[in-house]
């Protein structure tokens, strides 16, 4: 379902060059679960950003459900990111003047959701992360854990099928960290691709596949036994 | 060292009271090592803007080295959020159109330090937290572990003798995180005052105590046995 073939991803800076991602293939099929992890720097969030059509790579190639993402016009590549994927950031990345409830109904808004419905699925959204309490609050006035939380539900209230997760606990404590990956395995159960980066093994260890990155390369893919 | 009596922090939403904080006392003396653990939104980071200095309570006392700190002028207040305390904060909050060597140094162009030892300072706290080839950069152009670990940078930079930590691990790899945490008991062995904020055991272990908030309040207060 998400193909990347030989994509690098360099940033000059100067004369310098920083190489986030060196010619790195992936091939990601549908309902896969799958934990991306390597040290700090290694170039997680850019391959994340690549999958989620959010970046787009200095050289190689990247086939989304078998079409070439360069090829894809501005209103397809929005539709892509607003429906068919599900985007959880490092940073959150909250509008901080609206409330937690604005924030997640924004997507819900951006795809023509009537204004009932939105309203029913933005606060289903927000109940299942545990913040029906802090709904009419705004990012400054949440706790760290909560702000992740508000930006976990605004990836999943339109229902997408792939759910991109860059360190989804890392700001909460375990058991509320253990809610969020019920709701992760939940979705992959339902039939969803799920990719997420985590630096915790315990976390790591809900998925099926472990992608281990090192300066921008692949350096281990393997599927652990199951019990 | 840090004495908090009786400290309450409310925010008021309208007609609704958020106690984020709810009659708190906590006494904590020179070279401790403790961590605060809590499910996501207990009061953790509320705790630490407290005794950080960063924020004042709704009610209660706040003795930092003997002084009430309700009492201190703006100047004081200053110069200890500068020089006595270093604050590593849960969001990084860097200065987004500065390089990080600039963020790191900002603390030392308050404290008055002419440029030359500036340098040296800052390169030495951007070293130790394994940024050197990132010191040019901005936090846009870094990945979520180095700004975490150029928010450490400069929280060391002063060479403060209380360190305020909120979760400083949570963005980076394991590997890394360990890095870090050496760098936190060397400060403590060399008698140093350390708090931080973790959800993960194994960060909190290093610690010599353990206080647990739940519901804005002190849940348990442990200093587990050491081998
Ligand atoms: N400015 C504010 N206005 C209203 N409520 C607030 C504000 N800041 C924090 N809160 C609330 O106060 C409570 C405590 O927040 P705090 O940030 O201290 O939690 P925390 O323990 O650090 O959580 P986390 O582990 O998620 O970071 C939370 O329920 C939060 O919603
Ligand atoms: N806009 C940019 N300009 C220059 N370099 C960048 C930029 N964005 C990222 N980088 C660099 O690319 C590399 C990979 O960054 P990336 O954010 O993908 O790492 P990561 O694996 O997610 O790290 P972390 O675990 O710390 O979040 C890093 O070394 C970073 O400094
Ligand atoms: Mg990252
Ligand atoms: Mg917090």
């Amino acid at each position: 379902a998400l193909e990347i073939q030989n994509v690098s991803k360099t940033y000059m800076m100067g004369t310098e060059a920083v190489h986030a991602l060196q010619s790195v293939s992936l091939s990601i099929e549908e309902n896969e679960y799958i934990a991306i992890m390597g040290p700090s720097g290694s170039g997680k969030s850019t391959m994340m950003n690549v999958l989620g059509c959010l970046d787009t790579p200095t050289s190689g190639e990247y086939y989304l459900e078998g079409e070439d993402v360069s090829k894809m016009n501005d209103d397809q590549l929005a539709e892509i990111r607003n429906q068919k994927i599900g985007f959880v950031f490092q940073t959150f990345n909250l509008i901080p003047r609206a409330t937690v409830f604005h924030n997640v109904e924004l997507p819900l808004v951006y795809s023509g959701t009537p204004p009932a419905e939105r309203i029913l699925m933005a606060n289903d959204a927000i109940e299942r992360v545990g913040l029906t309490d802090r709904a009419t609050h705004k990012p400054t006035e949440l706790s760290g854990g909560q702000r992740q939380r508000a930006a976990i539900a605004r990836a999943l209230v339109n229902k997408p099928t792939i759910i991109l997760a860059d360190e989804p606990t890392g700001n909460l404590d375990s058991v509320t960290g253990r809610e969020i990956m019920a709701i992760l395995d939940g979705l992959h159960k339902a039939g969803n691709t799920i990719i997420l980066v985590t630096h915790e093994q315990e976390i790591a260890e809900h998925a099926h596949r472990i992608v281990k990155l090192r300066d921008g390369q692949v350096e281990s893919d393997v599927r652990p036994n199951r019990v």
